[in-house]
C-alpha cells in the first residue's frame, strides 16, 4: 500500500507547472538559448515568407543529420560539437531552393564552421528610374545589427528569385552582378566593389544565391558603412536590362519569393551564463 | 571483508523514506542506471509565436542505481568500477558511483527575433544520448 502511495506521490509531482515555475523554466531555457529575453516578433508571421521557408528546410536538414551526432562527455570539458553532415545540407539546400548556377559557396564547408545561421529580410529597395539613361540597377539593404558584435561571418548569401518572363529568348545568357556600395558621393556614381557575378540562362526559373561574405563582414565591423548592395543585369551584348524585365522578384513580389540574406557565423566564445 | 564501523550505531529501523528524488530500491524495484523519458515542450511554455521549430524536444534524464558489480548494460566507466569497489570497502568515506549522461547531443532551434528575422541556432549538450555510471 505504502509503495503505491509513494508511486502516486511520484506521478502527482509531475503536475502542470505553476505560473512561477513556468517563469523559472522559461528564464533558464532562455539563458541556455543565449537570449536576454523572449523575442516579440510582430505579426503577420504566417504564411512564412521566403527566409523562414529557407531556414525551415535548413533546420530539417540539420536535424536529420544531427541525430547521429553526439558528444562524448569529457568530464569538466565543454562539449564541442560541429555541424555534421554539412555535405548533405548542401544537397538539401540546393535541392530545396535550387540555385541556377553552381557558383555559390558550397554550404557544406560553410555550415561545418558555423554555430548560428541568421536570415535577414530586405529592408530598403530602390532602383534606377527606367526613364533615366542606362545602366539600370537595383539596390537592396539589410539590417545586420541583430548579429552579435565581435562575431565572424563564415559565409553570407544574398538570395533572389528569378521567374520566367515573356519576350525573353530562352537560350539567351544574362550576366547578373552584385556589388557592395562602399561610398556614396553626391552627383557622382558611388564607389562599388564587385562581390559576385553569375551567368544565367534567360529561360530558367529558381533561386539565385550570390556570395556577399566580404561585404557582411565589413558591415559587421563597421555597421555605419552598410550602404547595401547593388545588382546589375547585362546581356551578352553588354546591354543593361532592368532586374524586373528578366523576372527578378523584389519586395513587391509574392512573400514566398522575396529576396533575403542569410549569414552563417561562428560565435567566438561559448556563451557563459551568469551564476544564479 | 569490511569490518563494521566500531562507533557507528546500527539503525533501529531502516524503513525506506518516501521521497521523490532519492527513491530507495523498495519502490523502484532497484532499477539499474538507465535513460528515462523527459519531454521539454516549448508550446507548454507559451512560445509558439516565436519558436518556429521544434515545438519541444525529448531531453531525457538518467536515473537508477549503480549496483555492484557494474554490469556491461550499465555502460560503466572503469573509474566507476574502481569507485564502486572502494565504496564497498569504505562506504562512509567514498560514495557509490552515480548514474549520469555519458553522451549528449545538440538540438537546433529555429526562432524569430524582435525584427522578424529568422535565426537558426545549434545548442550543444541538450539531449541525453546514453547514460552510464
Amino acid at each position: 500500500l505504502w509503495s503505491q502511495q509513494a508511486e502516486g506521490l511520484v506521478h502527482s509531482s509531475f503536475r502542470r507547472l505553476s505560473g512561477r515555475e513556468k517563469k523559472e523554466m522559461q528564464k533558464e531555457i532562455l539563458s541556455i538559448l543565449g537570449l536576454p529575453g523572449r523575442p516579440r516578433p510582430h505579426p503577420p508571421l504566417r504564411p512564412p515568407s521566403s527566409a523562414p521557408l529557407f531556414m525551415l528546410d535548413l533546420y530539417h536538414a540539420m536535424s536529420a543529420d544531427g541525430e547521429d551526432e553526439g558528444n562524448e562527455i569529457i568530464v569538466n570539458g565543454p562539449g564541442m560539437g560541429k555541424f555534421a553532415g554539412a555535405e548533405r545540407l548542401a544537397q538539401v539546400s540546393h535541392a530545396v531552393l535550387p540555385t541556377l548556377s553552381t557558383h555559390t559557396p558550397p554550404l557544406g564547408t560553410v555550415v561545418s564552421e558555423a554555430d548560428t545561421v541568421m536570415s535577414f529580410v530586405n529592408l530598403v529597395e530602390q532602383e534606377r528610374d527606367l526613364l533615366q539613361p542606362r545602366p539600370y540597377w537595383k539596390e537592396f539593404r539589410f539590417d545586420l545589427t541583430p548579429l552579435p558584435q565581435g562575431e565572424t561571418v563564415t559565409a553570407a548569401e544574398f538570395r533572389i528569385y528569378k521567374t520566367l518572363t515573356m519576350g525573353q529568348r530562352a537560350n539567351r545568357t544574362l550576366h547578373i552582378s552584385v556589388y557592395e556600395i562602399q561610398r556614396e558621393t553626391r552627383h557622382r556614381e558611388p564607389e562599388l566593389v564587385l562581390l559576385d557575378m553569375q551567368s544565367v540562362p534567360a529561360g530558367q526559373e529558381g533561386w539565385l544565391a550570390f556570395d556577399v561574405t566580404s561585404a557582411s563582414n565589413h558591415w559587421l565591423l563597421h555597421p555605419r558603412s552598410n550602404l547595401g548592395i547593388r545588382l546589375y543585369v547585362e546581356t551578352e551584348e553588354d546591354r543593361s536590362l532592368s532586374a524586373g524585365w528578366i523576372g527578378l522578384v523584389g519586395r513587391r513580389g509574392p512573400r514566398s519569393k522575396q529576396p533575403f540574406m542569410v549569414t552563417f557565423f561562428r560565435e567566438s566564445q561559448v556563451p557563459c551564463r551568469p551564476p544564479r | 571483508a569490511v569490518k563494521p564501523h566500531p562507533r557507528k550505531k546500527k539503525p533501529k529501523y531502516d524503513l525506506p523514506v518516501p521521497s521523490i528524488h532519492n527513491r530507495s530500491p523498495a519502490n523502484n524495484g532497484g532499477q539499474p542506471c538507465k535513460k528515462h523519458e523527459l519531454y521539454v515542450s516549448f508550446s507548454d511554455l507559451g512560445w509558439k509565436d516565436w519558436v518556429l521549430a521544434p515545438t519541444g524536444y525529448s531531453a531525457y534524464y538518467c536515473d537508477g542505481e549503480c549496483f555492484y558489480p557494474l554490469g556491461s548494460c550499465m555502460n560503466a566507466t572503469n573509474h566507476a568500477v574502481i569507485q564502486q569497489v572502494v565504496h564497498l570497502m569504505k562506504p562512509d568515506d567514498v560514495p557509490k558511483a552515480c548514474c549520469a549522461p555519458t553522451k549528449l547531443s545538440p538540438i537546433s532551434v529555429l526562432f524569430y527575433d524582435d525584427n522578424n528575422n529568422v535565426i537558426l541556432k545549434k545548442h550543444r549538450n541538450m539531449v541525453v544520448k546514453t547514460c552510464g555510471c
